[in-house]
């Protein structure tokens, strides 16, 4: 799975998540990957999130959207509201997996509960840093 | 802070398993999405565009689960999915269980801008997506040495299970068949 994030210089946020699925899967299966809310979302003000693992806990826990709403909500930070998700909600749950979020002043959070998560960002002034573990 | 742009190649196992060369393709491929997506920001461009052009430089990579390089199905088969949504207007497009469109984010994003639904599947994405033009390839082009290897190994582990779960019914049933014990 592969997802991006971006802010543009209007303040516009928006999210995307592509997929193989996972390996050896059932014909048909789909897991949150093109689920709007469970792998994929983002709303202008407050955040946008890709995910990525276990889609079948991310659906269930509508995790992206989660994240938005303990932002919107209960006013927290990007990094906890992600954290929150990944770590007390997903893991707890015993889903493996992890996301990628951006707040709309260019906060960014990527936590993930399994050994490692292929990410990178770039800042305004073109900054770029890749990292897998 | 001031982060523009983001993006995520999968979460991954562990460190150990990835060889040194693997590391720097996929290093190399993520600077690649990283550097084509800011391209479109840096000239003022749309984080929509930016979402796109990322993805589709990593679906186009052999190195990561999405586009060439995903993984098989038990059938054997590749079967994709995705979504995009852009957080002005809320608008989102996905398409769900494609095999032949090459790039499934930019089907995603036909979807939301394209048509009154949000999500398409199958058949009926693929169709949508042919007459709208986007590139389709032949289901072999997304096919990988690499998740070629893996899912042969799973087939051979299921094979291995199954045989001695055989071996252990069978005796089970032996064992019922002779009531003597």
């Amino acid at each position: 799975t592969v997802g991006a994030i971006a802010l543009d210089n209007a303040g516009d946020l928006a999210a995307g998540t592509s997929t193989g699925g996972r390996s050896n899967k059932m014909y048909g299966r789909v897991g949150d990957s093109p689920i709007i809310g469970a792998g994929t979302f983002a709303e202008n003000g407050v955040c946008a999130v890709s995910g990525t693992g276990e889609g079948e806990y991310f659906i269930r826990f509508v995790a992206a959207y989660d994240i938005a709403a303990l932002m919107k909500y209960k006013n927290l930070p990007v990094e906890s509201a992600a954290a929150e998700v990944v770590f007390d909600k997903l893991k707890a749950a015993g889903g493996e997996g992890g996301v990628i979020a951006l707040d709309a002043e260019g906060r960014f959070a990527a936590p993930y509960n399994t050994p490692g998560m292929y990410r990178g960002y770039v800042t305004r002034d073109g900054q770029i840093e890749v990292r897998l573990y | 802070k001031d982060v523009v742009l983001a993006i995520h190649g999968g979460t991954a196992g562990p460190k150990e398993s990835l060889t040194p060369e693997r590391e720097k393709a996929v290093r190399a491929d993520m600077k690649r999405a990283l550097e084509a997506g800011y391209a479109i920001l840096e000239r003022d461009g749309k984080a929509l565009d930016a979402v796109e052009a990322a993805i589709r430089v990593m679906e186009d990579s052999p190195e990561f689960n999405a586009g060439k390089g995903a993984v098989f199905t038990h059938e054997g088969q590749v079967e994709m999915d995705a979504s995009i949504m852009e957080g002005n207007t809320r608008g989102a497009g996905a398409v769900a269980s494609v095999t032949v469109i090459k790039n499934p984010i930019s089907a995603a994003r036909a979807v939301m801008e394209r048509t009154k639904h949000v999500l398409l599947s199958g058949r009926g994405a693929e169709v949508f997506a042919t007459k709208e033009g986007l590139e389709t390839v032949d289901p072999a082009y997304f096919w990988t040495e690499r998740r070629w290897q893996q899912i042969q190994k799973v087939w051979e582990q299921e094979k291995q299970q199954a045989e001695s779960l055989d071996r252990k019914n069978s005796a089970a049933v032996d064992q019922e068949r002779e009531p003597w014990g």
